[in-house]
Order: C-alpha cells, then structure tokens, then sequence
C-alpha cells in the first residue's frame, strides 16, 4: 500500500511580493 | 502571478489512501483534521502553513473540467490564481475537503467534500525562511 506524505496533499501556493 | 497544481488527479486524494504525518503517524485521507495540518507544519523544518482565502472562482477558458482559483496569500495577501481540474480538493479550515465541484470529487475520488466557496480559507504551504 502506497504511503504519501502529508504535505502533497496541500498546494503549495508562494506569496510573491508586490512592493 | 501564477501557479500550476497537477493538473490530473493525484492518487493520493482517493478515499483510503494512507497519508503520513510529519511524526510518522499514519491517516486515512479523509480522517485528516486542521490540526494534523498544522502540527506537521510545525514539525516541518522548511515548509510552514499559509491561510490562502478564496477571492474569486471562475470556470477556465481553456477547458470546461478546469477551474481557476484565485487566492489571497498569507498575511501580505499576495494574490495567487491556479488552474485546476474542477473536482480537485483544497483543504478549508475547519471544515475539511471542498472543491469547485463536490459532486465530481465525491463520484471520482469517494472523498467526502463540500462545495468551495468564495470567502473560504484554505490550507497552503509557503517556505520558511525565506530571505
């Protein structure tokens, strides 16, 4: 049975500034 | 800017996969809660837990199955749009698994979801340390 970490679950979305 | 998630289903969103946590604790997909969200988080040495708020939900002009998310980042609310199949399941918190099309999710996946909506807060992930 496969076992996958937790965090590919979540998108990884990176803030990029707007300065 | 923006960000491009899988654009076909991952595997691991299927009703039953087995999801490690960051102690090594083992979960069923749809047992996962906020907090083993944020307590992997906090464990983790490069990844840290963002609040990305739904802003605005339009249906994708390349394809009628995709959706395009718009996200507000963080606590400088960067903006942030992705393109994803309609059934893809974002994590909201304190409210579990919901995507553009439940209904799709549920019948796909047997995931348990709910419909996302504007105004919703989801789980992402940002590096820390950044500078």
């Amino acid at each position: 049975v496969p076992v996958f970490p937790w965090h590919s679950l979540v998108p990884f979305l990176a803030p990029t500034q707007s300065d | 800017s923006s960000t491009v998630v899988p654009t076909s289903l991952p595997p691991y969103f299927i009703k039953g996969s087995i999801i490690q946590l960051a102690d090594g604790e083992l979960k069923r997909v749809e047992d996962l809660k906020t907090e083993d969200f944020i307590q992997s988080a906090e464990i983790s040495s490069d990844l840290k837990i963002d609040s990305s708020t739904v802003e605005r939900i339009e249906g994708s002009i390349s394809a009628s199955n995709f959706a395009v998310v718009q996200f507000s980042v963080g606590e400088h609310r960067a903006q942030v749009s992705v393109e994803v199949l309609v059934e893809y399941p974002f994590f909201v918190f304190g409210q579990g698994w919901s995507s553009c099309c439940p209904d799709r999710t549920t019948q796909l996946l047997e995931l348990p979801c709910t419909k996302l909506s504007v105004g919703d807060v989801c789980i992402s992930l940002t590096l820390k340390n950044l500078r």
